[in-house]
């Protein structure tokens, strides 16, 4: 389902040139549940904004589903990201004016469903409930820790039931119970088939997946299948 | 140094009443090095706001270095954090229109020293330097990666050298030997005599501090010593 050939990304800020992803060959078979570890500036925020359509890599080309993303324009791109993909950001990146439950419907009014408010609001207290803060729906993010805002974005990836799940380190401010909480909930959503991609900088969370790949200074240095799994 | 004495923090959101804290009562001496631990909302951040002078608690006494921090105004607790405190936010709260080095070097300013524009830059690219940021001093925080904004948030906490150092989950986003290093930064200035008080939800962080205390639904449930250290 994802195929990424030879992708490279540059940032210019100034007049420094900083390569944050300097050639990376993957390929992603549909229900694979892959860890993406590395360390810090390593490439693999860069790279899972590359993979969920957000951000264009300077080089090389990304086939999702058999299709060149780079061929589209930005309204295509938009409508991938809302049919196809759920990404967890490393920074939440949640509303701070509207509650949870709100931020939860965010990607469904995207995909213009000919849906109710009503069907809308059930569908989001079912993913907050996933994610056990159904108690918390009506709180804004300045009400909420660190953790449950962290959860409240994994539920907003997970409300449109997407085929592609990208979570880019979805338990780094979690304790360890909810953590593995968190991860049964991702290793659920494998089972049915969903594709997941996840960056974690965490040893005991990876072994919870399928296939770890390791990135140093913007390259995969491994690629190997988790043990038993 | 710090004494916390039944401390209760109510927080009010519509008609609900959240019990963030629910009576804690805590001494930590001058020199001492405590992890916080605990489950996502259990209060560990609201714990640390009143702890760093941040916020106030609905109930109890909390002395600072013996003073009474309920009797302060405002000024007062701002010239207390300044002079004694260092905090790492659990959400960073960096400037975004700002480089990297002037974030670190804000709570220079707060202090209204006499030292020279050359002097706090001088200040701020040491501390950067101390979690291996240096070349990156130029940057605003969107063009560094999560965990570079994390450290870019322990440095400024540092800058000035603070009797008091309060970190809230500071290896959240650190990959492990990343965040082995932050640990050994911590240890060396604790050696030096600063109190340090951290909150993380990883064991293997925590191993590294001298007292280990646990937080669950609002109270300590734990409060114990690490073996060995
Ligand atoms: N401003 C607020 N208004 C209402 N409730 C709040 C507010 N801030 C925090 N809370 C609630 O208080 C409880 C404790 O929050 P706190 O941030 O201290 O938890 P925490 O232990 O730091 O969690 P985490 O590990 O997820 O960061 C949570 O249940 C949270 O929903
Ligand atoms: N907009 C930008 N402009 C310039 N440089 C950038 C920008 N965004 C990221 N970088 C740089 O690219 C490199 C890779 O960043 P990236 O966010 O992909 O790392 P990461 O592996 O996710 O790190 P972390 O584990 O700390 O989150 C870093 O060195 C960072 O400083
Ligand atoms: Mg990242
Ligand atoms: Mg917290």
């Amino acid at each position: 389902v994802i195929k990424l050939d030879d992708i490279r990304k540059t940032y210019h800020t100034g007049e420094v040139e900083v390569h944050a992803v300097r050639g990376v060959s993957l390929e992603i078979l549909p229900g694979e549940f892959v860890a993406v570890m590395g360390a810090s500036g390593s490439g693999k925020s860069t790279l899972m904004n590359i993979v969920g359509c957000l951000d264009r890599p300077t080089g090389g080309r990304y086939f999702l589903d058999g299709t060149d993303v780079s061929e589209l324009d930005r309204d295509d791109l938009a409508d991938i990201r809302n049919q196809k993909i759920g990404f967890v950001f490393q920074g939440f990146n949640l509303l701070s004016r509207t509650s949870a439950r709100e931020n939860v419907e965010m990607p469904m009014l995207y995909r213009h469903d000919q849906r109710s408010a009503r069907e809308l609001h059930e569908k989001a207290t079912r993913a907050l409930e996933t994610v056990n803060l159904a108690d918390r729906a009506d709180h804004h993010p300045s009400q909420l820790s660190g953790g449950q805002q962290q959860r409240v974005a994994i539920a907003r990836a997970l409300v449109n039931q997407p085929a592609l799940l990208l979570a880019d380190e979805p338990t780094g401010n979690l304790d360890s119970r909810t953590s593995i909480e968190i991860m049964g909930v991702f290793q659920q959503l494998n089972a049915q088939g969903i594709t997941i991609v996840m960056v974690t900088h965490e040893p005991d969370i990876a072994r919870f997946t399928k296939r770890n790949v390791v990135m140093s200074d913007g390259v995969v240095t491994t690629d190997a299948p988790v043990a038993d799994r």
